[in-house]
C-alpha cells in the first residue's frame, strides 16, 4: 500500500510523546517525496489518456492516487509541523541558545526557523511593560 | 507566516503542482 | 517538555489535519469491497496478480484511503462495519462496558467508531449510541483511577483503556500530580 514511508515519519515521532527532538529524517522525506512524483507521473498519464481516449473507467484508480499523494502531503506537513512545535517548546526550556546536541538534530531551515520564532518573541516581550519590556520566559512558577 | 515559508520551504515545493500550499487556517486549530 | 503541546486529535467525526493521533487512527484497516474496477492497480491487492484490482474484490483499505473513495451517491468502495460496532458487541457493551478490554477491541475504539459514521450505514445512530453510553459508562471509572493513584505503578489500570480514555487518564494524573506538588510547597 502506498504511504507506508510517510506514516513510519508519523510513528518515529508520536513515539517520542515526551517532546524530544530526534535527528532530522532527510532520507524519509525524500523517499514520500519521490513517491509523491511517482503517483503524480501515473495520474497525469492516466488523465491524459482518459481526456483522450474517453477512458472513464480510470478514473476510479485516478481518484485513488490522488488520495494518496493527499495523504504523503498530510504525513509531511504533520511529521514537519510537530518538529516545529518541539522545537518552539526547546526556547521555552533551554532559553535562546540551543545544545549542541539538540542543534545537531536540526536542519538549516529549522535553525533558521528557531532563529525567526526567537526574533518574534523578543519583539512581542519588548512591547509589553512599558519601556523596559518584559521576559515572560522568566519566573515560569510562581514564587514561595 | 515563518511557518509556512518554512513548510514551504523544505517540502512543499518539491511536491506536484496542485499540492505546493496547506490552508495554515484550516490545519491549526484553535 | 512541559512546553511541548502537540496538535491534539479531532472532535466526534472531525479530524486535526495536523494531529498524529488522527493521522495514526486513520491508518486503522478495514474490511472493503470495491464496487468498480480499479485499472492498473492489482499490485496493491494481496494476491497482486491480476494488472487491475476487479469490481467485487474483497481488501484491508486503510481508514484514510477508504474515506478519500467514499461516494454517497456513487458505488466505489463499500466499507464494513468492524465486529466491535456492530449489534452482537453492542449488546455487550450495554450489558457492562467497564468489563470490555479496549486496549485489545481498539486501541481507537472511540476514534475510529466516530470515523466509521462518515460511511452511510443503517446502522450509525445505534453505533453512535452506543459510543455515547460506553464512554459514560466508563468515564467514571477512569476518572476515579486517575485521581486516586498517586506514585505508583499505573500499568494496570491504564492496560484496558483505549488511547482516549489513556489521554484522559494521563490528563487526570497530571492534575493530581500538580495539585500534590503545590501541597508539598514545591510548585515554587
Amino acid at each position: 500500500m502506498f504511504c507506508e514511508k510517510a506514516v513510519e515519519l508519523i510513528r518515529e515521532l508520536h513515539r517520542l510523546s515526551d517532546g524530544q527532538l530526534p535527528a532530522f529524517n532527510e532520507d524519509g522525506l525524500r523517499q514520500v517525496l519521490q513517491e509523491m512524483k511517482v503517483l503524480y507521473e501515473q495520474n497525469q498519464s492516466d488523465v491524459n489518456e482518459a481526456k483522450g481516449e474517453g477512458r472513464a473507467d480510470l478514473i476510479p484508480s485516478i481518484k485513488l492516487r490522488h488520495s494518496c499523494l493527499l495523504r504523503n502531503q498530510r504525513c509531511l506537513a504533520a511529521y514537519l509541523y510537530d518538529r516545529l512545535l518541539r522545537i518552539r517548546a526547546l526556547r521555552w526550556e533551554y532559553g535562546s541558545v540551543l545544545p549542541a546536541n539538540v542543534r545537531f538534530h536540526m536542519c538549516a531551515e529549522e535553525l533558521e526557523w528557531f532563529s525567526q520564532y526567537k526574533k518574534s518573541l523578543a519583539t512581542f516581550m519588548r512591547s509589553l511593560g512599558g519601556d523596559e519590556g518584559l521576559d515572560i520566559t522568566q519566573d515560569m512558577k510562581p514564587p514561595k | 507566516a515563518n511557518t509556512e515559508t518554512y513548510l514551504k520551504a523544505v517540502a512543499l515545493k518539491h511536491m506536484p503542482p496542485n499540492l505546493q500550499s496547506v490552508d495554515m487556517l484550516k490545519a491549526v486549530p484553535e | 517538555s512541559q512546553a511541548y503541546l502537540p496538535v491534539p486529535p479531532g472532535v466526534g467525526m472531525e479530524e486535526n489535519f495536523f494531529s498524529l493521533d488522527d493521522i495514526l487512527l486513520s491508518h486503522e484497516r478495514l474490511s472493503c469491497r470495491t464496487e468498480c474496477a480499479f485499472p492498473r492497480l492489482g499490485f496493491l491487492e494481496k494476491s497482486g496478480d491480476t494488472r487491475d484490482i476487479a469490481e467485487g474484490t474483497k481488501m484491508e483499505l486503510p481508514l484514510w484511503l477508504a474515506k478519500g473513495l467514499y461516494e454517497r451517491k456513487r458505488r466505489v468502495v463499500s466499507v464494513e462495519v468492524p465486529k466491535v460496532y456492530r449489534e452482537g458487541w453492542r449488546t455487550v457493551f450495554s450489558a457492562d462496558p467497564t468489563v470490555v478490554d479496549l486496549q485489545k477491541m481498539g486501541p481507537y475504539y472511540y476514534g475510529l467508531g466516530s470515523q466509521m459514521l462518515h460511511f452511510d450505514s443503517p446502522e450509525n445512530p445505534d453505533v453512535a449510541q452506543s459510543l455515547l453510553q460506553t464512554f459514560i459508562g466508563r468515564f467514571r471509572r477512569t476518572m476515579d483511577s486517575s485521581q486516586n493513584a498517586y506514585n505508583e505503578d499505573t500499568s494496570v489500570l491504564v492496560e484496558r483503556l483505549d488511547c482516549l480514555e489513556r489521554a484522559l487518564f494521563r490528563s487526570g494524573q497530571s492534575g493530581l500530580n500538580g495539585f500534590q506538588s503545590w501541597e508539598k510547597g514545591r510548585a515554587s
